[in-house]
């Protein structure tokens, strides 16, 4: 079970008040499969990025499986993203000067799996997303759509319990975005906890529930709770 | 008129060729409006870089308006792609510590506007992008959708000829992205040429030529030819 209770992220401008989330009360039971749709600056980035352990919310309660992320420290926030969370960035944070392999391979140099291990996951990883034969490319050498697989494997690397998706498949072209979301289908029959962002409609549809947001607060919610 | 004949682009990385254009031919009069389409990977931006002047050809034409744009030395495409071609970005490529308003004012520093104009300007498109309150505020402090908002304001500030649009509305929920197709097509019917990359089969669907891709070549052209 993962809950955030009465979530608030407020950014102070001067004498600007920006509420990105205005107090976001959500649960959802392991294996779950969400996505997450609203308007343009809606509060949807801001609550993944709280749920990833990549910031923390102004006020309210984050509980994962019991433990309490509100209260981790920066090492305790770092090694919970690293050992349960994957995540899928909008904007997709790959490193430039790596190879595509080097950047998947990096979430496992920081849990320490070692060389052979990690190379060999990597090169897997990419097959899945159709980039075999462009493991050794740079993102500088890659299309958008290229790009945003690399940082779907780099996501799947370290077998995570909760996999963060923002906008996954803005990148792709309609098969390609077909075949990830098999991919991400198959890893949630296997267990694995996905929430997904999403601007398509046809996306969002492959979903078991969709959370709806409007200005920093959740609006709808559809589907199965458990 | 703009053509391009028998555009070839190869990169070449040690042993490996990778053909990003394989020999596109392609020729629109002014006012034109046409959506590109095609796989990952399969040449659009490659083709639109080398339309806006941003990239070189390895081989092949392209005559804007009977100028030989292929011939042009690094003032000269400098130039043109300042005073003829407004650009929306795969990545948006805005610049992080600039405000919205400084963003999309730079093409007008470029072509010389004296600053209270430009600045009118630049807030009267960021109206048009439904962000006028956020002028002042970086493109850090913005959602992802927010952000193309102002690279889509940017591209317009110089009254460009034509607008190469990369994937406009991936960012935008479909309500805003909906806004920003209708302020493509009011451009359009007072003169402006657009040519857009999208995935969007409706985004597609709202233009009056299609072109399809498919491993850096043309492979449908439907829709009116002149
Ligand atoms: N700088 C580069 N160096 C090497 N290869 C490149 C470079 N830029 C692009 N490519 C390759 O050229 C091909 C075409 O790339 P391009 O960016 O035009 O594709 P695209 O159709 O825009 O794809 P997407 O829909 O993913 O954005 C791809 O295989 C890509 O990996
Ligand atoms: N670092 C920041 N500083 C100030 N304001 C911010 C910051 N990050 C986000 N915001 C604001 O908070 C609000 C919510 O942003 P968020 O990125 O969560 O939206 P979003 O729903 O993901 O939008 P999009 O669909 O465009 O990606 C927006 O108004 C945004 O401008
Ligand atoms: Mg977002
Ligand atoms: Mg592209």
């Amino acid at each position: 079970m993962i809950e955030v209770r009465d979530l608030k992220k407020t950014y102070q401008m001067g004498d600007e008040t920006v509420a990105a989330l205005a107090g976001v009360s959500l649960s959802f039971p392991r294996g779950s499969y969400l996505a997450i749709t609203g308007p343009s600056g809606s509060g949807k980035s801001t609550l993944m990025n709280i749920l990833g352990g990549l910031d923390r919310p102004t006020s309210g309660q984050y509980l994962f499986e019991d433990e309490d992320v509100s209260h981790l420290d920066d090492d305790g926030l770092a090694h919970f993203r690293n050992q349960r969370i994957g995540f899928v960035f909008q904007s997709f944070q790959l490193l430039p000067r790596y190879s595509a392999l080097q950047n998947v391979e990096l979430p496992m140099v920081y849990a320490g799996i070692e060389v052979k291990e990690r190379r060999e996951r990597a090169a897997e990883m990419l097959a899945k997303v159709g980039l075999a034969d462009r493991r050794h490319h740079r993102p500088t050498q890659m299309s958008g759509g290229q790009q945003q697989r690399v940082a779907i494997a780099r996501s799947l690397a370290n077998h995570p319990d909760l996999l963060l998706a923002d906008e996954p498949t803005g990148a792709l072209d309609s098969s390609t975005g077909k075949d990830v979301m098999a991919l991400f289908e198959q890893l949630n029959s296997d267990g694995l906890t996905v929430i997904l962002v999403t601007h398509d409609a046809n996306v969002a549809a492959r979903a078991r529930r969709r959370v709806g947001f409007r200005d920093g607060l959740i609006v709808s919610d559809e589907g199965a709770k458990s």
